[in-house]
């Protein structure tokens, strides 16, 4: 539907303007983020014309208005082969959350360094010990690790999934995770919610 | 150890100290927040020295540092008894949240409607049915409920937590939840975080 190179560049632009958003710029014309990326300006036309009707006459593009389309685009397209390290509690529950299948996230397999754990089946899948991680993410595509072990155990898991070649990370650890550049990382943490409620509670309780 | 009037007074003056950080304020004297909350300068005074060394010759009070300092107190010395509805598999993975208990959240009962699920014992509670909600939240003094059942019976189930007399809903299912004003909210949603992992990937994909 979209050529693939229109696809291949679509990241490019979209980074081009996340940082023109940053820099707060209004309007940008298609010669200018050609300039920016190399490309003439006809191609850029071309190219953003696949995603929608952005050109406003005499101005170029709204940055802010391109910028939240590409970002949809982006998202939504692109499917994400995960694994989840530590089939424990929360790793199990994740497993069967449906939000993720969703937002293009596919578990495509789970492990654990228990002996207890390892082998059992757990929502379609059989847990594989720690060895096979490596192997796995070549064969799986595997781009995002998300991490579910206990606080102690998280950076080294960490450590080998970024060894292994994940290119993110969810970490439901309660620890600030030590990743290099090249990997991204995200961390839930319901603990600020609890703070949260917990405050707002206590000041309910005396209104 | 502090007396019980001080305590109560004690979210008064938090209360009236998180709307002087709204407004930017930097320093309060014992009689501006006395006149606030109709106390004498004395009063004020001897109730936040259980709390601290806090005054500052000539300043009264640095509004950002006794904030802070209430904030912990607050926070800590309370004790909340919450109650999971909805014993699947992310409501029984929080049944073992550590977490939880050391922000002085006390999981005290678990819900649901499924009669396949009702009277099982998971994680040293035995699966109540809805029909027992309004009793166990009087006996058992539940102040929080908390919410994971599918998105389609949300509404209803904080319905029945309202009506049974908790204060707070921590909510999981993936839907705004329409509460009375008498009744905090906070919601968790992994899905933020997946967002932002999958853009920050894509990203660093073309980098
Ligand atoms: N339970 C929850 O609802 C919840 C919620 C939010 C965050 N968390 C956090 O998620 C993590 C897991 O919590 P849980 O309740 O599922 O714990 P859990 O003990 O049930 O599960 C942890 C699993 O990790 C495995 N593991 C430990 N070290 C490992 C390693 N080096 N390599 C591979 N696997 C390893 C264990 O064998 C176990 O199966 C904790 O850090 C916890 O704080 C839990
Ligand atoms: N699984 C996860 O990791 C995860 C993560 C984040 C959010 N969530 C959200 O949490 C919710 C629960 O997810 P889950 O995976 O545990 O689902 P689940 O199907 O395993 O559990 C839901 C439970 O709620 C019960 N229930 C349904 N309607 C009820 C009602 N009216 N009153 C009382 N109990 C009722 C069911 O009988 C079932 O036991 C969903 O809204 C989901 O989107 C799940």
């Amino acid at each position: 539907r979209i050529p693939r190179p229109t696809v291949k560049r679509l990241s490019l632009y979209l980074r081009e303007l996340e940082s023109r958003v940053e820099l707060d710029q209004q309007t940008i014309s298609s010669k200018q983020l050609g300039d920016a990326l190399g490309l003439t300006d006809a191609q850029v036309r071309k190219d953003l014309a696949y995603f929608g009707q952005f050109g406003h006459p005499g101005i170029g593009y709204r940055v802010s208005e391109l910028t939240e389309r590409l970002r949809q685009i982006f998202g939504t397209d692109r499917k994400w082969n995960a694994a989840v390290i530590g089939a424990g509690n929360i790793g199990r529950a994740l497993m069967t959350y449906q939000r993720f299948r969703r937002k293009g996230f596919e578990i495509v397999a789970v492990f654990d360094n228990d002996a207890d754990v390892i082998g059992r089946m757990t929502s379609g899948h059989r847990v594989r010990p720690m060895e096979d991680l490596p192997d796995l993410v070549r064969e799986r595509d595997i781009k995002i690790g998300i991490v579910t072990v206990p606080a102690g155990a998280a950076q080294e898991v960490a450590d080998a999934l970024i060894d292994a070649g994940v290119l993110g990370i969810l970490n439901f650890a309660p620890i600030r995770l030590d990743v290099r550049d090249a990997v991204s990382i995200t961390s839930v943490d319901f603990s600020v919610s609890l703070e949260q409620l917990a405050f707002q509670v206590s000041l309910g309780l005396t209104g």
